[in-house]
């Protein structure tokens, strides 16, 4: 599963 | 956000902090590459450009901030306050060499065909190798000072910290982002040797020399 949304890593 | 992420990150602070702080208390940058330090200030702004278009948490943004602001602040040292003190003569790697592939291969090799994705694909590959300079510059003095392998052995740990959480969030999340690993991957395969000699030296009280 991969969303751009989900960027929250550092 | 699992424990290794925390950890990680906050290895991450203590990195760059350590790096800012040993420079700011001896007025000197002597042995430290501020190509590394340039180009982790480009993986930052590219990076975090998201901070205008994309809030996540006062964590994930305050995080961002000081991470550009310690970097700016790192690179100002180096190149104009204690300029005098830069070690250009052993800085010699040259930046040109990664940032160009780096770039080709974020434009070819990404999620999506759009400037920030492509930036920050860009941020991910040019992480992943920022850190040559610095190594490079070590293995021809053939030493290090103990505070900069304090600070190499925290960043290291965060790539490897990094790489638990990813395959926590795999498990217990299905997430996933393979560009992200397989960078991040590269990344702390670069730091294995740095890891032996920090273990086997530093940490046994002595400083970090090369064997000749």
């Amino acid at each position: 599963k991969y969303a751009k949304s989900e960027k929250d890593e550092l | 956000m699992n424990i290794f992420r925390l950890v990680g990150d906050l290895s991450h602070l203590l990195a760059i902090l350590l790096l800012l702080w040993k420079i700011w208390k001896t007025r000197s940058c002597a042995g430290v590459s501020g190509k590394s330090q340039i180009m982790f200030g480009l993986v930052y702004i590219t990076r975090y450009l998201d901070l205008f278009t994309n809030f996540i948490s006062i964590y994930n943004t305050t995080m961002k901030a000081i991470f550009i602001a310690v970097a700016i602040a790192t690179i100002y040292l180096i190149y104009f306050k204690f300029k005098a003190t830069y070690d250009s003569n052993h800085d010699t790697f040259r930046m040109e060499f990664l940032i160009v592939p780096v770039g080709g291969l974020a434009f070819l090799v990404n999620h999506d065909f759009t400037a920030l994705e492509i930036l920050w694909t860009f941020s991910i590959y040019l992480e992943s190798v920022a850190i040559l300079p610095q190594l490079f510059m070590i293995s021809k003095t053939g030493e290090a000072e103990t505070i900069t392998s304090h600070y190499l052995f925290a960043l290291g740990s965060y790539r490897a910290l990094y790489i638990v959480n990813w395959v926590y969030r795999y498990y217990f999340e299905g997430f996933f982002d393979l560009i992200a690993i397989v960078a991040g991957c590269v990344q702390t395969i670069l730091y294995c040797d740095f890891f032996y000699l920090y273990v086997t030296k530093v940490m046994h009280g002595k400083k970090l020399s090369l064997p000749a």
